[in-house]
């Protein structure tokens, strides 16, 4: 997958962190600081659709011209997740009690084309 | 048009950078509030002690050592480590007693489980820890009664009944995974755990109550597995 940079238009990770005490969250959240709310962005073009991220190869390159030449139903390729993981998290319930708890596919690792 | 055309996946309409981060902030607490299962956040805790929360950690460690050395590699009924990859949402929670009502010869602890987490999990098991204090003299008999909210009335119904031999000081623990399991069905998932002994005998708790010594439940749950559906 690809990390966003300033000006990236095609499909990549954008990393986004929430800060627990920015949110006022810190007092009954034990653990983690925060949460690291990534999102997939860009543009997905034929020629780099149905590829996770952007493989640079020599064989991607020559399947991409043919995309392109090929003028498929330009069906909507879309910028999604492909890899993600859980939050762990460590917080204070509504009866003080302790609770620590795995939310599965929480925190966005990689991008790539549908 | 151009701008929103640029990020099409994320939901968030490209606007201003400081509107954006504010929608971004708000659905970052939205999604943590849902995968929780929480309404809103909640009202500001009142945490343990330092003490208890110490103590309690160090038993839970010492409890989960004599787990893995007894069965490597396997969890508390035989399964193999569960994973969140797997999708079934795992929940810990450790609980510290409430004072209840006590006479010259019983006292009353009460552990409270929040709706959320009872609502939508099952128990995978549920641990007692209560710290006695040396009997006066010889073998002090305790009665350990389970009490659960009856659903039909205002009264308690007796979930389960343990009758132990406190010999010396020190900690003990009880299964009560049972229990437990179905006080998660209820409105309001409460358990009463009454400490009875003989009249003429002194309270089976520290009279100091120091707080590393409070009584505490460790309870792992599970999210119920959510019925498949089968696309052909």
């Amino acid at each position: 997958g690809v990390d966003c940079g300033a000006d990236s238009r095609m499909c990549c990770r954008q990393e986004f962190f929430v800060d627990f005490k920015e949110i006022g969250w810190e007092d009954w959240i034990i653990h983690p600081e925060g949460y690291h709310m990534n999102y997939c962005a860009g543009l997905c073009p034929l020629h780099v659709a149905s590829i996770p991220g952007l493989a640079a190869s020599f064989h991607t390159a020559v399947l991409n011209r043919i995309k392109a030449a090929s003028a498929a139903a330009a069906v909507g390729s879309c910028c999604v997740p492909t890899q993600r993981r859980p939050l762990s998290l460590l917080y204070y319930d509504r009866d003080s009690n302790i609770v620590k708890t795995d939310i599965p596919d929480m925190i966005v690792d990689s991008c790539g084309c549908t | 048009a151009a701008e929103a055309a640029w990020c099409p996946a994320c939901g968030v309409a490209a606007s201003a950078p400081g509107t954006q981060r504010d929608a971004l902030l708000a659905l970052a607490k939205q999604s943590i509030l849902a995968k929780l299962r929480l309404p809103a956040r909640p009202k500001v805790p009142q945490p343990p002690s330092r003490g208890a929360l110490l103590t309690a950690l160090r038993m839970m460690r010492a409890q989960r050592w004599d787990t893995a050395a007894a069965f490597p590699g396997m969890l508390r009924d035989g399964r193999g480590p569960l994973r969140p990859e797997m999708g079934l949402q795992e929940y810990e929670i450790l609980s510290f007693a409430e004072s209840g009502s006590s006479t010259s010869h019983s006292v009353r602890l009460h552990f409270r489980f929040s709706q959320e987490v009872a609502g939508t999990t099952e128990i995978l098991q549920a641990t007692l820890y209560l710290f006695w204090a040396a009997p006066s003299r010889g073998a002090q008999p305790i009665t350990v009664r389970l009490l659960q909210p009856d659903p039909a009335g205002p009264n308690m119904t007796v979930a389960s009944e343990t009758q132990l031999e406190v010999q010396r000081s020190g900690w003990t623990t009880l299964d009560i995974g049972a229990a437990v399991q179905s006080l998660f069905g209820q409105e309001t998932p409460r358990l009463t755990v009454e400490l009875e002994v003989p009249e003429d005998w002194e309270s089976p708790l520290p009279s100091n109550h120091s707080d590393s010594h409070w009584p505490f439940v460790v309870a792992q749950a599970q999210a119920r597995t959510p019925h498949r559906v089968h696309r052909r």
